[in-house]
Parts: C-alpha cells; sequence; structure tokens
C-alpha cells in the first residue's frame, strides 16, 4: 500500500506505475491519472494531475523526470513531490493553496523504454530505445528532438551519438505524445519543469542561443527565488541562469520548446551531485535532494500566483 | 552481482583541460575509443577549464591514464570501481530482496 511506499530508494517502472494506480485509487478528490499516449515500446505514458477538483478554471504546472534514462534521481523527485502534495495538503497552508488553485501535471517517467533498460542492461543508457533505419545504434535524445531549432548546435544527427537528435523532430513517440498534450493545454499550463541530474544548477531559456528572453526579469527573480529557498534546506549551492551560458548550448530541447510554446516560466533542474557519485547518487542522499528541490518547485508555484 | 558485473573495473575520470590545445587533445583522445560521457553530454561540448567526466571501460584506463599524463592534462578518478558504486546505490537492497 502507498504507506508503505519507501520513497527513499529508487523503484523499477512496475513499482512505479503500481504506486501511481495506488495513488489514484486512494486519493479520488486531488488526483487523476491518465496516459497520454505510449512510448516506442508500446508502453504507456502515465501522467498524474494533482489539484483540488473545481470547476473553475485553474492555472497548470507541469513536471516531467525520467527524460534520460540514467537520471533516476528525476522520477524519485516526481515520486517526493507526489507523496509530500497530498500529504501536506491538510497541514501545510501553502502546499493547499497551491493544491486548491493550480493543477499539477506529473510525468514521473517520461522515457519508460529507456528507464527500464537501464534498470536490467545499461545502467548508464541515455537516450530511447527506437530503432534506426540505417545504424545499428538505437535510441535518440529526447531532449534534442523538440521542435524547436531542432538539430543544430549542440545535438548530434549521428544515431550513434548520445545526443542525437532523431530522424525528424517529434520523431520520439514519447516526445510527440508530450508535445501534444502542452500543446491542447497550453493555455492553462504557466510553468514547465523538467528534471535531470547531475549538476546542481537551475536552467531557464534560451539552450539554444545566447539571447535574453523577453519576460528575463520575472523568470531570472523566479530562479533567484527557487535556489534560495533549495539552499535554506541543507545549505547546497546551485548555480542558476539562462541553459546557453550557465551549462552549454543545445538545440531541440523541451525547456527552449515549451517557452516558446507560450509557456512563460521554462525551467529544467540538474539535480545533485557536481561530480562525486554522479549518476549513482546513492538512495541517503533521496531525501536531502528531494527535499531541497521540493522547497524550489513549490517557490516556483507559489510565484505563479503573485503578479510580475 | 547486478547487470552481470559488467562494469567491474570500469572507472569515471574527471578530467579538466586547462587550455585550447588540452581541449583539442582531449577531444582527439576521447574520439578515438570508445568512451561513455557523463558530462558534458558529448566531446563537442567539452571546453577549456571545464570538467570532464568520463566512463571509461576497465581495458581502456591504463591507456587513458598514460595518455593524460603524457599531455600533462589534469584528471582524478573519482570513482575508481563503478560495479562497487553500482552495488551500493541500490545493490544491498535487490540482493536482499533476492535472498
Amino acid at each position: 500500500s502507498e504507506s508503505l511506499y519507501d520513497y527513499e530508494v529508487y523503484h523499477s517502472l512496475d513499482e512505479i506505475q503500481s504506486w501511481m494506480f495506488e495513488i489514484n485509487r486512494t486519493h479520488p478528490h486531488l488526483v487523476d491519472m491518465f496516459s497520454i499516449g505510449r512510448s516506442y515500446e508500446g508502453r504507456p505514458l502515465y501522467v498524474l494531475q494533482l489539484g483540488k477538483r473545481t470547476r473553475t478554471y485553474k492555472k497548470a504546472v507541469w513536471i516531467d523526470c525520467g527524460v534520460h534514462a540514467r537520471e533516476w534521481i528525476g522520477p524519485a523527485f516526481c515520486q517526493w513531490f507526489v507523496k509530500e502534495a497530498l500529504h501536506s495538503y491538510q497541514n501545510d497552508s501553502v502546499m493547499r493553496r497551491l493544491m486548491n488553485q493550480l493543477n499539477f501535471y506529473i510525468m514521473p517517467v517520461f522515457n519508460v523504454d529507456g528507464y527500464i533498460f537501464s534498470w536490467t542492461t545499461d545502467r548508464f543508457w541515455r537516450k530511447t530505445r527506437s530503432k534506426n533505419a540505417k545504424y545499428h545504434c538505437r535510441g535518440v535524445d529526447a531532449n534534442r528532438n523538440w521542435k524547436v531549432k531542432w538539430c543544430e548546435e549542440g545535438a548530434s544527427s549521428h544515431p550513434c551519438d548520445d545526443t542525437y537528435c532523431g530522424p525528424f523532430p517529434e520523431s520520439e513517440p514519447e516526445v510527440k505524445a508530450v508535445a501534444k498534450f502542452l500543446r491542447k493545454h497550453k493555455k492553462r499550463v504557466k510553468a514547465y519543469i523538467s528534471i535531470h541530474a547531475y549538476a546542481q544548477m537551475l536552467l531557464y531559456p534560451y539552450s539554444y542561443k545566447y539571447a535574453t528572453i523577453p519576460n528575463f526579469n520575472c523568470v531570472e527573480s523566479a530562479a533567484l527565488n527557487a535556489v534560495t529557498a533549495l539552499y535554506s534546506a541543507y545549505g547546497v549551492r546551485y548555480r542558476y541562469g539562462p541553459a546557453s551560458t550557465t551549462l552549454y548550448v543545445s538545440s531541440g530541447s523541451s525547456m527552449d520548446w515549451a517557452y516558446r510554446n507560450g509557456i512563460p516560466y521554462a525551467f529544467a533542474f540538474e539535480l545533485r551531485d557536481t561530480g562525486y557519485f554522479g549518476f549513482l547518487l546513492p538512495e541517503a542522499l533521496i531525501n536531502p535532494t528531494c527535499t531541497e528541490t521540493m522547497r524550489a518547485v513549490k517557490t516556483i508555484s507559489s510565484g505563479l500566483l503573485k503578479k510580475c | 552481482y547486478l547487470y552481470n558485473n559488467r562494469y567491474a573495473g570500469d572507472q569515471v575520470f574527471r578530467i579538466t583541460p586547462s587550455n585550447e590545445g588540452e581541449v583539442q587533445e582531449l577531444k582527439k583522445l576521447l574520439g578515438n575509443i570508445k568512451v561513455d560521457l557523463w558530462q558534458p553530454n558529448s566531446a563537442s561540448l567539452i571546453r577549456n577549464n571545464a570538467t570532464v567526466d568520463v566512463h571509461v571501460r576497465r581495458n581502456n584506463t591504463r591507456g587513458i591514464r598514460a595518455r593524460l599524463q603524457k599531455e600533462h592534462i589534469d584528471f582524478k578518478v573519482f570513482i575508481s570501481n563503478l560495479q562497487k558504486e553500482i552495488e551500493k546505490q541500490t545493490g544491498y537492497r535487490s540482493s536482499r530482496k533476492r535472498r
């Protein structure tokens, strides 16, 4: 049962999906669960919608985790977020206000095929598991496959590379399904958050160019407030800024696509650490990493309820 | 063992090129052998004074180490046995579960 679910260990896809069904079954007033499509290998792409059911118009926040299969702390955070949102709804006034005034769309594992592969075969697999017509190599980098400056700087057109952009934009069913959902709900989704690892950074557009976004002041202050809230948990510093200068230039990213699709607050988190464990962040660090990130995401979400 | 012990002896190097010449040398070196780049995601993104984390298969660790030392490129080993770290990350629990 959900009360026995251990949020401080990494879970396989089966365990995560069983947990989603159980969360959906036990919280009928705050949770809805649906599939937005199927992966390349035919697995459902489940999303949890969190928030108090109301007839009135509500803004929404989208959070996806597990775009890159080997970044296991991502799915762990999405599960943690759901747990915190539901468990603290009664006694945390901030969370209650967020859940009453916003909807949260949580996609715990974006790249389901790759995630399974990283559990069963190659722990450091990154891409999807799609087949290529001409090469033996498999997979596309799901964060280079979006229709925004597709396959330009920072992406590779070679199918064997880890940053392969794919045969065409949205070639990956997983990318196409999320893009379709966000296009359909673009009027209500006001924040897009994608959880990655590792580098301890909070990034915002643009990735594909060095220009400054039009609403820079609002996004910059939201990012500063978020990393300050994160720091208040355990004193861990996250760098923040435009992805192109803070990390590196990359084209075809989900964050840039979401921003160009009209979502005013688009972020990518690079969670712990900065390179002691890398992708092998121990389970003992799931709690502090998710606790501090929770504060940052709550801060971003609260900012949506104010005018900038 | 998890993953059939395929990562036994593999290592993760943290390399920091300190000038453009070292960047080019590193790109060449990493381009000639199959490595798994952790940071940045591709060799084309390697730049001056930015750390490069790379997963090196056990058969290649000695060769890479020798080349980096020969080129005087600063590096350290941040994971000395990948299989052990993988086992640490979740191994005990799943082996307990298997038992």
